[in-house]
């Protein structure tokens, strides 16, 4: 599965997802990735893209959450992020990528590893796979 | 003015022992797409042009699991989905099932600006791709020695795999007393999946 979400010069979000699923899954399996609300969100707080076990993120609606806490409790990005990786996924493994309207990058997952990039206006940029 | 951002991921659950060469690989091509981002943004686009334009380049990278490069099912084809979703009055679009669309976050992109859905799966998400003149390719495009290696590994471990961790012989779960013959998912038995 690959991702992206990116704010732009004027302040608005926007989320991709893309995937081929899982090795050896049955055909006609659907995961998270194409279900608005779990594997992709944006609005105007912020976008998000999950990846992982699908049948978690899909059953924690994980994508969306991480917009409510921040929309509901205030929360700020990566606490947001952090939130939802650490309470959300049961015992399902995913990692996420989001950014704020506000030009904040922030990532989590509870598994070994994610492939993850960011770079943010004022020249911050990495790359990277493990914590 | 607002401060533009990005943020990309290539999958979530990596092999501890993915050798140094691929992690370098992994690396040069997360690097490639994040500066395709990067300069479009510089250059003023949106950040919907932006994440389609940067999971365009992703699918077509062979190495991560979308568009070429895709997972296997188990009969060896490739069935691919993606999704997109503007903030800007939360707009969004979807495809599952596709398997001759080149870019199929492209194809969810015309589902949202061109539909009067947000998701069209299998049959018709191929008519509405070839409709709309978004290029389509063979399914055998999509599918990669590696990626054959490893459903090969997946079946012999009698395991379905969500991430790049190749699957050990014979899983210990495999054998666990679970219902639907030893299937593993994830490295653990099927059966503590509430069915999807």
């Amino acid at each position: 599965t690959v991702g992206c979400a990116v704010v732009d010069s004027n302040g608005f979000c926007a989320a991709a997802t893309s995937t081929g699923g899982l090795m050896n899954k049955m055909t006609g399996r659907i995961g998270d990735s194409p279900l608005i609300g779990s594997g992709t969100y944006a609005c105007d707080l912020c976008a998000v893209s999950c990846t992982g076990e699908g049948e978690a993120i899909i059953r924690s609606t994980l994508a969306r959450d991480v917009a409510a806490v921040m929309e509901y409790k205030g929360l700020a990005l990566q606490e947001a992020v952090d939130f939802c990786v650490k309470e959300r996924l049961d015992e399902g493994f995913a990692g996420l990528i989001a950014v704020s309207k506000t030009g904040e990058v922030a990532y989590g997952f509870n598994c070994t590893g994610m492939f993850r990039g960011c770079a943010t206006e004022d020249g911050f940029m990495e790359v990277g796979i493990w914590e | 003015m607002a401060r533009w951002a990005i943020t990309i991921h290539g999958g979530a659950g990596v092999d501890p022992k993915l050798p140094e060469q691929s992690q370098e690989e992994a690396k040069r091509v997360l690097a490639r797409c994040l500066q395709i981002g990067v300069d479009a943004l510089r250059a003023g686009s949106s950040a919907l042009d932006v994440v389609e334009a940067v999971v365009r380049e992703l699918e077509t990278d062979p190495f991560f699991n979308s568009g070429r490069g895709s997972a296997l099912t188990r009969r060896g084809t490739v069935e691919m989905e993606a999704s997109i979703m503007d903030g800007r009055g939360r707009r969004c679009g979807a495809v599952s099932g596709v398997s001759t669309v080149k870019n199929p976050v492209s194809l969810a992109r015309r589902v949202m600006e061109n539909s009067p859905h947000s998701y069209l799966a299998f049959e018709g998400a191929e008519e509405f791709a070839r409709d709309q003149g978004l290029e389509t390719v063979d399914n055998s495009y999509f599918i990669t020695e590696d990626n054959i290696g490893m459903l090969k590994l997946a079946k012999e471990a009698n395991t379905i795999l969500f991430d790049y961790r190749i699957p050990d012989t014979c899983s210990a779960l495999a054998g666990a007393d679970n219902h639907k013959n030893g299937m593993v998912m994830n490295g653990l038995p099927i059966s503590i999946y509430a069915p999807e």
